[in-house]
């Protein structure tokens, strides 16, 4: 039986698709089979781990009722790491599925069938709509990257708001797993004090493993691999082991 | 007459909100009127010019007839700065608008009446929703902020192509006034590689300024201020005046 985990935080551009593809990663690479699902028109998750424009993509398993899981879902280069891929019509799927009263859950009731993963992780958009309430429906768990900037509680605080609602109307199990601190630069002192606050406010969920600020983070995709293939040593990739590690207990 | 400019990109986190302040005051600064639109639930453009909750904010705009830009307006302390300013409630009204027949010309009727400002610049969020397709529905021009990191020309690709079913269907005159390189850090290769690649592929649509990756920057809205106000002699700050200077031409 899968854990099912929403990686979610609307505040744009907090790693939310870093953390997915490289959490991914390392938790396949421990011995876990691991189903990646982007989830998000942008289909940023989907350029780290392939080069190529998929046949059938989330959008399609969104929308159409034929499609199952099994079939949407492509091989990884990494082993034990299945992707669902995404692409830009996603973008169309999302308008047309704000139409549909069964709209919530058309994720969930595609995960139903796959019992071979350990971990399911959705890579959502930076927005509360139709694709990440899917993610959040379909969820056991929500892991929420947090950017050590001044805008983070905020964010966090409306997120937790929507999460609470999900909870309340479509998904009684939904729980928050935590919350993981990024792009973390140790040597400023916005980065350290909002650790501190984060640290602080949700006192036993920030996970220990913090995503420090490193260039070779942001090179990894424009290579089309994750942190694990092109620098394993770098600090990054360290981090990303860490959390792998204490996420898996 | 007012030039109305929408600061978009889906991309997350790539400096909108930065660019929309900081570009406003300097604008402001130059016996410019301006009016800046924070049309993100997110609300982050207002928290930087102001501490206290609004009365009214553009989510009433959107929503409520009754209510005119000027109603819903604010003064902030930068002279020649005005903001309608966003909040949380604007989540709602985002649903409740994409049921509405005319909901991409709410922001461009109730702009008409204001004719005492040089320029209006609206601030977006992550997303190609009714907001945002709002915000290109009213404006004359397009300011596109892209963050020197490798998901950025694909980022671009696709909002020019939103761009252009706007200009067909909704908004004919639109045009994208340029492209700003934001967070740029020369120091590594990604960041010159991104910066060549765009100035290449946008040949004379990106501005000279270049606002570089500034610590301060994060900082100034932490203190309710725009970069203006919290460090006028930081790089950040001289970038955005040199930006100012080239964008009022
Ligand atoms: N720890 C890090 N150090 C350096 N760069 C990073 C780090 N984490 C992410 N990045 C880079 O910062 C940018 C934003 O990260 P990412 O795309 O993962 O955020 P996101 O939350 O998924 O964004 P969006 O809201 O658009 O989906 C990307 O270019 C990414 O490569
Ligand atoms: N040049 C810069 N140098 C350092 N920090 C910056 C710079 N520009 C923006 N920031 C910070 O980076 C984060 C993202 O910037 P910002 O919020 O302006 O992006 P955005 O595109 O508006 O994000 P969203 O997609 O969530 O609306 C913020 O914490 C901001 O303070
Ligand atoms: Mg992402
Ligand atoms: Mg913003």
């Amino acid at each position: 039986m899968a854990t099912i985990i929403a990686v979610a935080n609307q505040k744009g551009g907090v790693g939310k698709t870093d953390v997915s593809v490289n959490l991914s990663c390392y938790l396949a690479s421990m011995d876990n089979r691991v189903l990646l699902i982007d989830l998000d028109p942008q289909a940023n998750a989907t350029d780290y781990l392939t080069e190529e424009a998929p046949m059938v993509s989330a959008a399609e398993l969104l929308m159409d009722p034929k499609i199952s899981a099994s079939e949407a879902l492509i091989r990884t280069r990494i082993e034990n790491l299945d992707l669902i891929p995404s692409r830009a019509t996603l973008s169309a799927t999302q308008v047309q599925l704000a139409a549909d009263l069964e709209m919530q859950f058309k994720i969930k009731n595609k995960l139903k069938g796959l019992t071979e993963y350990s971990y399911i992780i959705i890579d959502t958009p930076p927005s509360l709509g139709v694709l990440t309430i899917n993610a959040l429906t379909a969820a056991h768990e929500v892991l929420i990257p947090v950017q050590t900037h001044y805008f983070a509680l905020d964010g966090v605080a409306h997120l937790l708001d929507t999460i609470k609602k999900v909870r309340t109307s479509l998904n009684p199990k939904l729980t928050v797993r935590g919350i993981v601190l990024t792009m973390y630069d140790k040597r400023t002192y916005l980065s350290r004090q909002v650790k501190q606050k984060v640290t602080t406010e949700f006192n036993g969920k920030v996970f220990n493993a913090i995503i420090p600020h490193n260039i070779r983070l942001a090179e990894s995709p424009s290579y089309h691999q994750p942190i694990m293939v092109y620098a394993p040593k770098s600090p990054g990739a360290k981090a990303y082991m860490q959390l792998a590690k204490e996420f898996a207990r």
